[in-house]
């Protein structure tokens, strides 16, 4: 049985390729097979693993636009139950080729069929942007995490997402839930976070995971050594959020 | 003489609104006639100016899809010497509305050729991403300004941008020119912090403001008010630095 989760949010820079790699990263050391899928042209998480972009042949947009089965693209992460479809520059070009393309929307979900089963877990990385790639993982997945930051900005751009998703499922993918929201970037010091998470919670009520992501810089330092925040620095307030998020995804998903 | 400036960043989160707002509403009162366009269909520069998106009735979207003249969308800013082309929804839709259009890279600079001769500055918040809106700020600009977070990811994407705007010089828009590159939420006491602005130092030289942004609460604040952070608290280090920028901005322009 396995699980696809699109990570999106258009507001850019809220955390999303953390949860990515962090996530994914602790739910394999839990024992879930994990497979990350990269489809953000800045390749972010490519890189936060520990690959250089430039060391890969085939990627993510080979297998949307050639059709190359996604088996030939799949790499692995090193590290434990963590498998990787990276992304490379080729990717920029690929919203524009997509939007001439027969069923443009349903790629990624065609390119994932044969391959989701060896994995309890599928991860989508996406870009700040309701594009063509974002629409790809929404309608490839069967829920979508959203990383919402402790700022203003990040509350403005809620209906927008919440929209797409709701287009996405009546247009393209029904069985489309939201797995919850992730509040990320918390400063306990300021009452700008502390309004952010009320104003969430109210809106989102129990899809709002328990566990918060603080601001800590050991977050924002592991991906300089393309490791995920466990390999960097396992005793740090980062490192046990992200681990007691992995928990809460799987204990979420037991209780459905 | 007016000269527009496009800023620009495709990694998303890096400070691109928040230097939009803030340095528009500096040279507005050091008496330069700003204007302001937003092209991010988030909206951030919109609001962050206190402007409610549902009151807007023609937004730039119109002027790029429907080519009504960018005077009957222009508003004023309520601050001293500001106008504003907000954004509003509709604009998500015209990435894959400008693909088919005709001359589609060059829409936003005929719609600014008649009125740009109206202000000293002409400054554009771009979306975290490199599609056709993105495209379309670059073909318009005379420079642009890349707002650089002092993080690990954002130094990977600096590559793509750089190859963005040399695309753009060659087949679109030969006279664009590198404003500049602003380091943005720089905290002394990480060293990533440090080795990205010597990194961004090394690569852009001279080309780097002086002027570097550092964290400062109060930035993240303001908007949450719909002020410039001058409006919200000008006694505050992110406004002093603002201000600073707006002076640089200016001397680096009477140089040249
Ligand atoms: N909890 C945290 N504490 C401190 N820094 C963080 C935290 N989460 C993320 N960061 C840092 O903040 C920046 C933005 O995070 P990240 O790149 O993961 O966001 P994103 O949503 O994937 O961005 P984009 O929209 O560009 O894809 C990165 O430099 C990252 O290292
Ligand atoms: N110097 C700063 N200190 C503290 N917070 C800041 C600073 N600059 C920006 N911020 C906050 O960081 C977040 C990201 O900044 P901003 O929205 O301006 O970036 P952006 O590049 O425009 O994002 P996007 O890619 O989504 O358009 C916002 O919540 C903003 O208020
Ligand atoms: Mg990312
Ligand atoms: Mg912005």
């Amino acid at each position: 049985m396995s699980k696809v989760i699109a990570i999106a949010n258009q507001k850019g820079g809220v955390g999303k390729t953390t949860t990515a790699v962090n996530l994914s990263a602790y739910l394999g050391e839990m024992g879930k097979k994990v497979l990350v899928v990269d489809v953000d042209p800045q390749g972010n998480c490519t890189s936060g693993l520990g690959l250089s972009r430039r060391r890969i042949v085939k990627s993510v947009y080979h297998s949307l636009i050639e059709q190359v089965p996604l088996k030939e693209v799949i790499m692995p992460s090193g590290f434990t139950n963590l498998d990787l479809v990276p992304s490379t520059i080729d990717l920029a070009g690929a919203e524009i080729e997509l939007v001439t393309a027969l069923s443009r929307e349903s790629k990624l979900r065609r390119a994932l069929e044969p391959v989701r089963g060896n994995y309890s877990y599928v991860l989508i990385d996406c870009p700040p942007s309701l594009g063509l790639l974002t629409v790809n993982a929404l309608t490839a997945a069967d829920s979508v995490l959203v990383p919402i930051q402790c700022e203003f900005y990040a509350l403005e751009g809620l209906g927008q997402l919440m929209n797409t998703i709701r287009l996405v499922q009546s247009h393209l993918n029904p069985s489309l839930e939201l797995e919850g929201v992730v509040l990320t970037m918390f400063d306990g010091r300021t009452n700008l976070s502390i309004q952010v998470v009320e104003e969430v919670k109210k809106y989102f009520r129990e899809k709002v995971f328990n566990t918060i992501i603080p601001r800590n810089v050991r977050l924002s330092e592991a991906p300089s050594h393309g490791l995920p925040i466990g390999g960097y620095d396992a005793k740090s307030r980062g490192a046990e959020v992200y681990r007691e998020l992995a928990k809460e995804v799987i204990e979420r998903g037991e209780k459905r």
